[in-house]
């Protein structure tokens, strides 16, 4: 029974300034760190493409079943998020090291020649992050400290 | 009769909290994970 | 009063010499390294010698970032190109803040913070009004989110501070309102709603002392809204920030329940009486610990269920709202001796504001009436060991009460009067078993159809919209419909229309 209520003055004048701004509003990447390579903005992908985010993509069970490449690109590409977080872990699970001096991943290729406090030594598969490939390397001394 | 509340992009049945991962007010599905800003090691910052 | 001469050339040169800092990478690993040398510099050019040279070096700071945007909003990647100056500015604040004062000293950051926040307001408020309709809300946004989300990094100082931080924002959001800054109302519901600024403000700040905050925040929104949702109608503009509120409260309902239930009366005294499915969102909620018995359960015996003697919180004061202070002494007299009669026949013309069709009553006076009324009959039954029942609610000043305003309200008045008992049909507690109850009494000892009619209409205009439906509506309505002794079914406004009958029915049927 309460009907309809006509806008008073003050209303309108804050109607047309709310209009005005509809037309320019803030997109969720306004209140996000800027992303030095992929912005959230959604690309319109073919429609037979998954539309909806994949259920549990935010565990790492779903990022261990993602490929070491897959999980290298997350890392580099998505820095700072949750993502690269997750391909983190995932690949820390597949026995992949961190080696913060290089900012590469390194993973034994058979057991190491030299073992002691400060380092190991042995022959290793690391991925290089600027030929994006992986590499064997003989002879490398991996130093903990530089062990994240 | 009001919206269809289940189609404003949010997971109502999920077991776990919404918020964190909350598009935002106007975002059509929740923020995914290389959308959500996390405190990584500060190594992992290559730039 | 104006810059010294010279002054606005040196703030220019230092905030770039920061940029230009901040962006050089290395120091995106280590921010420390270039802010000690800054701050040398800032104290060189004097900028930190006293209150007034840093006051004047934000607001400048902060106007160059404003005009940056609007120099290069229509640039391509204009953003990029904007955010990546505002970030390097915002992160100077922060690490001043934080490095501010001994790091024990929490007033001086605080102290810095609010006098920043309140330059930032300041500059929206006059910018809004200079451009008015050509107000740009995405370079505030930024400074805004960014500032929250470095002073919400897990660290220690900041952790030390959390509250305080909050509270700054909060109170800075709250002169932001959208009913104060229209133009930038949806960069403030993307503020108050980020998931970092819900997870603190709900979970992480301990013993929910960031509940009362954010629900006045809230209530900024509702009460913006209310005019533009009073009219079904909701041009695009409103039916955007109305759809990003529903957005939000589902958050809200999921993963904290107990926060809409405690402040639920506080939001329907704001949300406009023909809002019905946000309302009952609001209406909805029940605390996590609590298993809903199927309201569609045959014979569910409500007075047997373990939580219904509940009292649920209220946390707002209502028994307060009733103004003025020689209504509620009267309203008490009467409760304590039924006495005089005369109480009754003036109620009305105390909930009565004007004449003005469509707003002639007192809203959240009716509501904090009902309630309080409501409350003293729960607690005067409760005073007799026992609990509310047909019987029980009967023959009792307060019940008084709630038949005279059945009886002597108009259809506007008894509608409001009607909805604020609605409104208490929530999860299983005592107020949705009184007021359950009560509303089924006063339909059935209805002295005339258009009241049995009328409260009909407020349990089915919510019980048609959309989903969801309070728990307590819903048994109400089961009980309306199925107990004989309201003889339902034999009213012609049941059958007024085949439509609302086959409704009623489709109802009935999926009671029985």
């Amino acid at each position: 029974p309460l009907g309809t209520s006509k806008l008073q003055k003050e209303h309108q004048i804050q109607f047309q300034r709310m209009e005005a701004a509809y037309y320019h509003l803030p997109t969720p990447s306004d209140s996000e760190r800027l992303r030095p390579y992929l912005q959230r903005q959604p690309v319109q992908t073919p429609a037979h493409f998954p539309q909806q985010q994949l259920p549990h993509s935010d565990t790492v069970e779903f990022f261990q079943r993602l490929s070491p490449e897959t999980l290298f690109f997350v890392f580099y590409y998505m820095e700072g998020t949750k993502a690269q977080y997750l391909a983190a872990k995932a690949l820390k699970k597949q026995s992949w090291r961190f080696h913060t001096k290089y900012m590469m991943w390194f993973q034994r290729h058979e057991e190491p020649k030299v073992i002691n406090e400060e380092y190991e030594q042995g022959t290793y598969i690391y991925f290089d992050y600027e030929k994006w490939g992986q590499r064997k390397k003989e002879g490398f001394t991996f130093e903990y400290k530089y062990l994240e | 009769m009001g919206q269809d509340l289940m189609a404003l992009g949010l997971n109502l049945t999920a077991s776990d909290n919404l918020y964190p991962s909350f598009g935002g007010p106007f975002a059509d599905a929740p923020a995914r994970p290389q959308d959500i800003d996390y405190s990584v090691p500060p190594e992992y910052l290559i730039n | 009063v104006d810059d010294p001469p010279g002054f606005q050339e040196r703030a220019e040169y230092l905030l770039k010499d920061w940029v230009a800092i901040h962006l050089n990478t290395s120091n995106s690993r280590d921010p420390l390294k270039g802010f000690s040398v800054f701050v040398a510099k800032m104290n060189m050019h004097g900028i930190l010698k006293g209150d007034e040279p840093l006051t004047r070096f934000f607001r400048f700071a902060t106007q160059y970032c404003i005009d940056l945007t609007y120099r290069n909003m229509n640039e391509p990647a204009a953003k990029t190109k904007i955010f990546s100056f505002i970030d390097a500015y915002v992160r100077l604040i922060a690490l001043l803040v934080k490095h501010s004062g001994e790091s024990g000293n929490t007033s001086t950051k605080l102290n810095l913070l609010n006098k920043i926040l309140g330059i930032v307001v300041g500059l929206l408020l006059q910018d809004q009004e200079i451009h008015t309709t050509a107000f740009q809300q995405v370079g505030y946004h930024r400074i805004f989110v960014t500032l929250f989300l470095e002073l919400s990094a897990s660290d220690p100082v900041l952790e030390n501070i959390s509250l305080s931080v909050i509270t700054a924002f909060c109170h800075t959001f709250h002169l932001l309102r959208p009913a104060a800054a229209p133009g930038f109302c949806y960069s403030w519901l993307e503020l108050i709603s980020h998931r970092v600024f819900l997870g603190r403000i709900l979970a992480m700040i301990p013993q929910q002392k960031g509940w009362y905050m954010y629900s006045q925040l809230l209530i900024d929104l509702f009460k913006y809204l209310a005019p533009f949702l009073r009219n079904a109608e909701l041009a695009k503009p409103v039916h955007h920030l109305y759809k990003g509120t529903l957005r939000v409260l589902l958050v809200l309902l999921h993963d904290f329940p107990e926060f809409l239930c405690d402040y639920h009366f506080a939001f329907c005294d704001v949300i406009p009486p023909n809002c019905i499915q946000m309302r009952n969102l609001i209406l909805s909620p029940y605390p996590r610990s609590m298993r809903l018995p199927d309201p569609f359960t045959p014979n569910l015996k409500v007075d047997m269920l373990n939580d219904i003697g509940g009292s649920p919180r209220v946390s707002i004061n209502y028994a307060a709202a009733i103004q003025p202070a020689s209504f509620k002494k009267d309203l008490d007299s009467y409760l304590k001796a039924r006495a005089p009669v005369t109480f009754l026949s003036e109620l009305r013309s105390n909930l009565q504001i004007s004449n003005d069709v469509g707003s002639r009553y007192n809203i959240p006076l009716m509501n904090a009436l009902v309630l309080y009324v409501g409350t003293q009959a729960i607690a005067h039954i409760r005073s007799k060991n026992l609990g509310p029942t047909m019987a029980t609610i009967v023959h009792s000043a307060h019940m008084d009460i709630f038949q005279n305003l059945a009886v002597d309200l108009d259809t506007e008045g008894r509608y409001l009067f009607l909805n604020a008992i609605a409104n208490q049909l929530r999860y299983p507690n005592s107020h949705t078993h009184y007021f359950s109850c009560c509303i089924l009494y006063l339909f059935g000892e209805a002295n005339s159809e258009a009241i049995q009619e009328q409260i009909t209409r407020v349990l089915l205009e919510r019980l048609i919209v959309n989903r969801p439906h309070p728990w307590g509506l819903l048994i109400t309505f089961i009980e309306l419909i199925k107990n004989p002794v309201y003889k339902f079914w034999e009213h012609d406004f049941v059958h007024c229309a085949p439509e609302i009958a086959r409704l009623f029915e489709s109802v009935a049927k999926s009671c029985m």
